[in-house]
């Protein structure tokens, strides 16, 4: 998975 | 951010702002899980450790600061300011039952072997099972404050707007996460029989009270 883009989530 | 997102961290701001009132307004944390709240408490301890990580916005971080801030703070009414209205008898539901398989399972099931995915995997996990010791001891009670019950109610709604947002970001932007989609799709679920009872009788304007 790309784990920049989870770190946008709460 | 897509409108299910904002909707859902709505929904969320407004469940810690009902939870403070609540407890500030009635004097009283009557009713409430103090064990939830720790697991919570945990729960954004563990995962925003990514604010030293990865900046993604002044939203972002300000929502992160503002999460672990009032889990703390709510911790702090519950079992120092107004600890002598804690319902500590019927709050029993053993928190190691959820820390450990939580842990155990972020260690088996993750995307990486390092130590800030696997704190967002510990934390999504416990995120999902941490309202059961609230819903065990309103079980326990048998009732809850109509407040409490609005809390639960922006809580629970929270994670299932969640998942219209991750519909969402699969089709427009094909991402998607398969831990924090099945993780939050068991936390919602968790959460059916009560929206029932909510929908059925707290709206029609009676008290939150389980069936006998």
């Amino acid at each position: 998975s790309d784990s920049s883009k989870k770190h946008d989530e709460l | 951010m897509n409108i299910f997102r904002f909707l859902g961290d709505a929904s969320h701001f407004a469940a810690i702002i009902i939870l403070v009132l609540k407890i500030w307004k009635t004097r009283s944390c009557a009713g409430l899980s103090g064990r939830s709240q720790i697991a919570f408490a945990i729960v954004f301890t563990t995962r925003y450790v990514d604010l030293l990580t990865s900046y993604v916005s002044l939203y972002n971080s300000l929502a992160k600061i503002i999460f672990i801030f009032s889990s703390y703070a709510t911790l702090y009414l519950i079992y120092f300011r107004f600890k002598a209205t804690y319902d500590g008898n019927h709050d029993t539901f053993r928190l190691e039952f959820l820390l450990v398989p939580c842990a155990l399972l972020a260690l088996i099931v993750n995307h990486r072997f390092q130590v800030v995915e696997l704190l967002w995997t510990f934390s999504i996990y416990l995120e999902s099972v941490a309202i059961l010791p609230q819903l065990f001891l309103i079980s326990k009670t048998g009732e809850a404050e109509t407040i409490t019950s609005h809390y639960l109610f922006s809580l629970g709604s929270y994670r299932g707007l969640y998942i219209l947002n991750w519909i969402y970001r699969y089709y427009v932007q094909n991402y998607y996460d398969l831990i924090a989609i099945s993780a939050g799709v068991l936390q919602t679920l968790l959460y059916c029989d009560f929206f029932y009872l909510y929908i059925t009788r707290v709206i029609k304007g009676k008290a939150f009270a389980l069936p006998a």
